[in-house]
C-alpha cells in the first residue's frame, strides 16, 4: 500500500495551525 | 449556509499510531513501575496537542526518559519487536542540553511520525530520550540488528537531518550487546 509521509516543513506548519 | 471545506476539521492521518512513554527514577520501586505510558495519537494535530502540552526534554530532572514506540510495542528490550534489534544512538555533552537537546527529540520525533525513512520505516520500533547528569541521550531503535541495508538508511538520514556534520560519526549498537556490556561503551555495529 501507500505510505503516508509527511515531510518537516508540513509537520510544523500543522504545529501553528488551529 | 456556509460551506467549511473539509481541510480545516480533517485530521491527518499517520502511517502509524504511536504511544508517548515517560519513565522517572524512583528508587523505591521496579524499572518497570516507574514506566508510564502518557497517551496514543495517530494524527499530526494530537501529535502536536501532545507534544505542546507535555515538558521539554531539557526541563525534565535526571533520570527520566520520554519514549515514542509504534502502538503495541514496549518501550525495552524485552519486548517482541526489539529483542533483536538495536539503536542509532546519540550522546549528547553537557553543553548540549542547552544547545541540541530539545531540537533534536523534536527532529526524531518528526521522522518517526512523519515517515521519513520511507520503505525502511517499518524497521523502526521507537525513539528514546534519556536525561542523565552524565550526558543526556537520544537513540531510534530499529528491529532487526541484522538489516544492515535498512539500519544504514535510517543512520543516514537521521544523521542529516540531525544536521550532524559529514567528520563526526554516530554508531548503531544491538541491544544484546548493551544488556551483556562489561564496560562503559557498546561496540558499534554500524557507523555512518
Amino acid at each position: 500500500g501507500t505510505r503516508i509521509i509527511y515531510d518537516r516543513k508540513f509537520l510544523l506548519e500543522c504545529r501553528s495551525s488551529p | 449556509q456556509e460551506i467549511v471545506s473539509p481541510e480545516s476539521y480533517i485530521k491527518h492521518p499517520l502511517q502509524n499510531k504511536w504511544s508517548l512513554w515517560f519513565f522517572k527514577n524512583d528508587k523505591t520501586k521496579t524499572w518497570q513501575a516507574n514506566l508510564r505510558l502518557i497517551s496514543k495519537f495517530d494524527t499530526v494535530e494530537d501529535f502536536w496537542a501532545l507534544y505542546n502540552h507535555i515538558q521539554l526534554s531539557s526541563n525534565l530532572i535526571s533520570g527520566c526518559d520520554y519514549s515514542l514506540f509504534k502502538d503495541g510495542i514496549e518501550p525495552m528490550w524485552e519486548d517482541e519487536r526489539n529483542k533483536r534489534g538495536g539503536r542509532w544512538l546519540i550522546t549528547l555533552n553537557k553543553q548540549q542540553r542547552r544547545q541540541d537537546l530539545d531540537r533534536f527529540w523534536l527532529e526524531t520525533l518528526l521522522c518517526l511520525v512523519g515517515e521519513a525513512f520511507d520503505d525502511y520505516s517499518d524497521e523502526v520500533c521507537g525513539a528514546v530520550v534519556n536525561i542523565r547528569t552524565k550526558g543526556d541521550k537520544i537513540a531510534i531503535w530499529t528491529a532487526d540488528f541484522d538489516n544492515r541495508e535498512a539500519i544504514t538508511h535510517i543512520g543516514r538520514v537521521y544523521k542529516e537531518r540531525l544536521g550532524i556534520p559529514m567528520k563526526m560519526t554516530i554508531g548503531y549498537q544491538s541491544h544484546s550487546d548493551t544488556a551483556t556490556k562489561s564496560g562503559s561503551t557498546t561496540k558499534n555495529k554500524f557507523v555512518v
